[in-house]
């Protein structure tokens, strides 16, 4: 929230920007780009997310999977037409909706 | 279970062959070789690779590499290393992560025994059968799993950003 | 051929755990 005060928009615009081409980016490799520790990345993230600024989820093999608006929209359409569906079946069907290359 | 359905799908070993058993050796690696592609190939599909064996002489039996764990988002890598004692396949090699070593006396012993667990859990007829590929399966994940958790927790060790700080 | 093997990437998936988040 600081940065956003200081006005220092262009790094976290930068950051944002970043992710969302990476689509899918190891945490450390993130950190290693904006010269941030791990730690202080992710609770970066954090803060975008609760910003709006950022969506996405936090995979605990260390990375960000940036998922747009787009994306979780077609995931919970397809939720809400199956109306029942196994995690198993979900979980490959979104990754059709969800596209996870760079 | 996954170890499990993973473990069964590495190639068992035919050759029972030690180090100084010349050609027949040579056939052991070879095994010792097909069985690590097989697990990392494994690992990979998984998207769940976790060590990288660099180099081992040319007898094959001494072996380096790099291991890591990711615990709470943050991925701790460690050097790794084993000798293949002259005995194996009789005595399984000690897989060892200095870098733990002198931590305390008890991850020294547990370091050390996780490599000893699939010979200790594995009946004697298939000891030769099991492989590098299956010790650092059934010994060494398992063995991060449980102990990088605690380690990390009670400050044991420290995130590689926070060590250099 | 392990070298290789090593180098190769890993298949990037969502993982179940993901979809549960998701």
């Amino acid at each position: 929230e600081n940065e956003v005060q200081d006005g220092s928009q262009g790094l976290l615009y930068d950051f944002v920007e970043y992710i969302k081409k990476q689509k899918c980016i190891p945490l450390e490799d993130l950190a290693a780009e904006f010269k941030l520790r791990t730690q202080d990345c992710i609770n970066r993230i954090t803060s975008l997310e609760d910003m709006g600024r950022l969506s996405g989820v936090m995979d605990d093999r260390g990375k960000y999977i940036h998922i747009s608006y787009e994306e979780m929209q077609a995931v919970a359409d397809y939720i809400k037409r199956e109306g029942r569906v196994s995690i198993a079946h979900l979980a490959s069907k979104s990754n059709q909706f969800i596209d996870l290359e760079p | 279970p996954t170890t499990k359905s993973t473990l069964t799908q590495i190639p068992l070993l035919t050759v029972k062959a030690g180090p100084r058993d010349g050609a027949a050796w040579t056939q052991r690696l070879k095994e010792e070789y097909k069985a690590l592609i097989a697990y990392t190939s494994m690992n990979k599909s998984r998207d769940n690779d976790w060590f990288r064996i660099s180099a081992a002489n040319p007898e094959g039996t001494r072996w380096t590499g790099k291991c890591w764990y990711v615990h709470n988002l943050l991925k701790y890598e460690f050097d790794l290393q084993f000798d293949i004692p002259v005995t194996y396949p009789a005595t399984a090699p000690e897989l060892e992560l200095p870098q733990l070593d002198g931590k305390t006396h008890k991850v020294r012993q547990v370091a050390k025994k996780s490599s000893l667990v699939p010979c200790d859990a594995v009946s004697e007829t298939k000891k030769p059968r099991f492989g590098i590929a299956h010790a650092l399966c059934l010994g060494l994940a398992p063995w991060l799993a449980a102990e990088i958790p605690i380690l990390v927790d009670s400050g044991m060790i420290k995130h590689k950003d926070d060590a250099v700080s | 051929q392990f070298e290789s093997a090593q180098q190769a990437k890993s298949s990037i998936r969502l993982s179940e755990r993901n979809v549960v988040e998701l």
